[in-house]
């Protein structure tokens, strides 16, 4: 098992959308 | 389709009539009737059938029933559109803020707990399901912020009882001599949370999400610190996005700021509009043997502008037996690859780094460097290529500092074998 911590995603908005089975990052999001 | 064409038809005027002799008894009612078919009825004939009434008061009567009628089927659909409106999907969103100010390497929300809500600090962990939080009074309690909950100072607290199928939930409920469900959770690092399980209100800044699956933990021990609690964001059956995803549309977003003390808090987002315009995305994939992860596709890794060439898809793969893949967690601090993947992306890192002064390893980083004196130095860039999403991480995303003299960490490690 591969794990994507939080310290890669810091300043990422991280979005689940759960309604479309998808992940998405948007840089610059905080 | 033939009358409809004709400009009249035939009308036969009757004036009011009187109502039909209801029959009486129950052989004459089933009489008519195969045991299939049941007799209709109309109400006036049944109230008033034999009464002595004029038919013109009983078209009164039914005009009357008629008026309320409408008015009662009005109410209800303006009650029905009312409901939907304060029970359509709302944003609602709670801080974010890092935890390493109060000893931890996790992230941590603020969120209201109970009637009357009692704000605390919740660890944010998409890396499990259950909801739980420190009660008293407590067996084992760890230190934390905020004080410790207390349900009987909430008016919303419920202990969910043992047959409930809230209970039943629970990868493996238990039963205390009152007949209340029991919960325990264990983390991979070996700490714990046993408790009661319980539905409770929890309070996004001015928004309730009530009857929430709750562990009230009342022994909690191992590597938790200053958190009350933990707002489990997976996607199992018993996740908070599980859970309340009917009220926000089944969308959530969070930001992680920069771990430093002084950083601005930002958010959790619940709702439409927790999903970033300007996001790029990948296809969220399944684990058929484990319900609670976020597995993405993870299909190589760019270093300096060049994909690294070792770290190919067959490294990341999910396989069918469920082993393997990548999952995403806001809960794990430091991004662990497969080994092969590891050492062949750390390689290249050196390689783009060579003009850098090396420093020794530090805890699990085995590629560190000597930043000190240093206003500005150029580092190769990384880039992680998801299906779909190529994410460019920012130099402080994987060079860490560890300690105050200056010495940086490439913040990538390998998984353990065994």
């Amino acid at each position: 098992l591969s794990i994507i911590g939080n310290i890669q995603q810091q300043g990422f908005r991280v979005s689940f959308d759960l309604a479309s089975n998808r992940v998405g990052f948007a840089p610059r999001g905080c | 389709a033939s009358a409809a064409a004709l400009p009249f038809q035939t009308f036969s005027p009757t004036s009011l009539p009187r109502p039909l002799a209801f029959p009486e008894s129950e052989e004459a009612l089933q009489e008519d009737y195969s045991p299939a078919s049941l007799g209709l009825f109309h109400v006036d004939d049944v109230y008033y059938s034999g009464a002595d009434a004029s038919p013109e008061l009983l078209f009164q009567f039914r005009l009357r029933r008629d008026a309320i009628r409408v008015r009662d089927l009005s109410a209800a659909v303006v009650e029905a559109a009312a409901r939907n409106v304060s029970g359509r999907a709302r944003d609602f969103s709670s801080s974010v803020t890092s935890g390493l100010s109060q000893g931890s390497g996790e992230y941590f929300t603020r969120i209201g707990i109970g009637t009357p809500p009692r704000y605390v600090y919740m660890v944010l962990d998409t890396g499990s399901d259950v909801v739980w939080i420190q009660c008293s009074p407590c067996t084992k309690c760890y230190s934390q912020t905020d004080p410790v909950f207390d349900p009987r100072a909430s008016t919303s607290f419920l202990g969910v009882s043992c047959a409930s199928p809230l209970c039943r939930r629970l990868d493996s409920p238990g039963c205390n001599n009152r007949q209340k469900c029991l919960y325990q959770v264990s983390y991979g690092d070996g700490s714990f949370t046993v408790g009661e399980f319980s539905t409770e209100t929890l309070t996004f800044r001015r928004t309730r999400v009530d009857n929430i699956a709750l562990g009230c933990g009342h022994d909690n021990e191992g590597l938790f610190v200053g958190a009350a609690g933990l707002l489990g964001l997976g996607r199992g059956k018993l996740s908070f996005p599980t859970q309340a995803g009917p009220r926000f549309g089944r969308k959530f977003s969070y930001c992680l700021v920069d771990r430093s003390a002084t950083a601005m808090p930002s958010s959790v987002m619940f709702g439409d509009s927790a999903v970033s315009r300007n996001s790029v995305f990948t296809p969220l994939l399944t684990n058929p043997k484990l319900d609670t992860f976020y597995y993405i596709g993870l299909t190589g890794i760019s270093v300096g502008g060049s994909r690294v060439p070792g770290v190919t898809p067959s490294l990341f793969k999910l396989d069918s037996s469920g082993a393997g893949g990548v999952i995403i967690d806001s809960g794990t601090s430091v991004t662990r690859l497969t080994r092969p993947a590891y050492v062949a992306l750390r390689d290249a890192f050196r390689i783009g780094a060579y003009h850098l002064n090396r420093a020794p390893d530090f805890s699990l980083f085995d590629t560190c460097y000597d930043l000190s004196g240093k206003t500005e130095v150029k580092v190769p860039t990384v880039v992680l290529h998801f299906e779909g999403a190529d994410v460019s991480l920012p130099a402080s995303n994987y060079l860490i500092p560890v300690d105050t003299s200056g010495r940086f960490c490439f913040a990538f490690a390998g998984t353990m074998s065994g």
